[in-house]
């Protein structure tokens, strides 16, 4: 398996904070809870309206969505498995190797 | 040999490293290969010098590649880089007038410690892979430990998280001998070039402050001309401006160190794409990202040949 399937059912969510209220929300949420951030770098650099693309853990996908329902803020789903993408992709190495 | 290596497919750091060697075989008088040091696990740090070795030159230019572990296009890109302009040296007037009077130095891959970690262990590693002695977590950003402003806004002095500046300014090695070269090279380097996803951006100084550079129009007009040679292969747009307010505010930054070194032009490329795939850009995508990549980036470097 890729990556010994580290990345089975982990998920990359786009949040994007309307106004002050929402950008403070997240980064008090992240502090707390442990996320690979795609954009931007930190939390620290959360800012109004700018997309929020964050890799989060299969452990916490639903505590994450949870949270920000009832926060009402708005976020979608970039990559549903992360596993499954990198297998599509490296689905070429392997017949490349067969070459 | 280099005519079978595939530009199109994503290939781990030793792969990377016996294409170099592979190119400076097949082209020496336009090659010169050479390393500015080691990695903090030991690796060599490879540079590429593109140019006609027999010309004497007066300008340069740098590009890196590879800063951030798992932004797998940069490297790509810079490979696909080398073999257009040395491919094209014979039969291209433009790129061979470029190679003439401008010495191109490659750094494919910056980062050699973390990119092999994130072809073996974690696909999204992002930083370099040293140690530090008092905390668990390893790596430092090696985009905030530059010896600008270093860990102001826009950096961690937390050793676990993604932007840490590091425990002192270049205390990476792989800071350190970028730094080193440039510093040495600083006075034929005309432009910065460092190559980065996901975003679709084109980024000049000032990244630490909100602040407009003095050679602005300059450089603005560079840029303007390098997104619309990018638009022009597939019609993708790049957003282009400031580091500080068209991404984000960061310190330690290797472009405002550039730009503050005397480099009057320093760019960071955001490659494709805006986040559908981030840093998982598959490899049918390689192809498109690098063609409209190499007009932006020939812009920049035939713009250095004129005057401002």
């Amino acid at each position: 398996q890729l990556y010994r399937n580290r990345y089975d059912g982990d998920q990359v969510l786009r949040i994007t904070p309307r106004g002050h209220g929402e950008v403070q929300f997240l980064k008090e949420l992240f502090q707390n809870m442990t996320v690979d951030f795609w954009q931007p770098s930190s939390a620290s650099l959360i800012c109004e309206d700018s997309s929020v693309d964050v890799h989060v853990g299969h452990r916490r996908t639903r505590t994450l969505k949870t949270q920000l329902q009832q926060a009402f803020i708005h976020y979608e789903v970039l990559i549903s498995n992360l596993q499954k993408e990198m297998e599509k992709q490296t689905h070429s190495w392997s017949s490349r190797k067969r070459r | 040999s280099e005519l079978q290596y595939n530009y199109e497919v994503y290939h781990p750091l030793g792969e990377i490293q016996r294409w170099m060697f592979e190119m400076n075989r097949t082209y020496p008088h336009l090659v010169d290969l050479f390393s500015i040091g080691r990695s903090y696990e030991g690796r060599p740090l490879y540079v590429l010098q593109l140019g006609n070795r027999s010309r004497h030159y007066r300008k340069a230019m740098w590009m890196d590649c590879g800063v951030h572990a798992r932004e797998w296009i940069s490297p790509a890109f810079c490979q696909w880089f080398v073999r257009e302009a040395l491919g094209s040296y014979q039969h291209d007037s433009t790129m061979r007038r470029l190679m003439n009077h401008l010495r191109i130095f490659v750094m494919p891959v910056f980062n050699v410690d973390g990119y092999h970690y994130s072809w073996k262990t974690d696909r999204f590693w992002r930083k370099t892979r040293s140690k530090n002695a008092k905390y668990h977590c390893r790596g430092v950003d090696a985009n905030r430990n530059w010896k600008v402003k270093w860990c102001d806004e826009g950096a961690s002095r937390h050793p676990c998280d993604d932007t840490y500046c590091g425990p002192f300014p270049e205390s990476e090695p792989e800071v350190r001998a970028a730094a080193r070269f440039l510093r040495k090279n600083r006075k034929r380097l005309q432009a910065y070039i460092s190559i980065h996803a996901y975003a679709q951006m084109l980024l000049y100084p000032y990244s630490y402050k909100y602040a407009t550079i003095p050679n602005f129009n300059c450089v603005e007009t560079a840029a303007q001309n390098a997104v619309t040679a990018l638009y022009s292969a597939h019609g993708v747009r790049y957003r282009y401006g400031p580091a500080s307010t068209t991404l984000y505010v960061s310190s330690g930054s290797s472009i405002d160190w550039a730009y503050r070194h005397g480099v009057p032009y320093a760019f960071a490329f955001e490659l494709r794409d805006t986040g559908h795939y981030g840093f998982l850009l598959p490899e049918a995508l390689i192809t498109p990202t690098c063609t409209e990549t190499m007009r932006a980036v020939r812009s920049i470097a035939l713009g250095l040949l004129r005057k401002c």
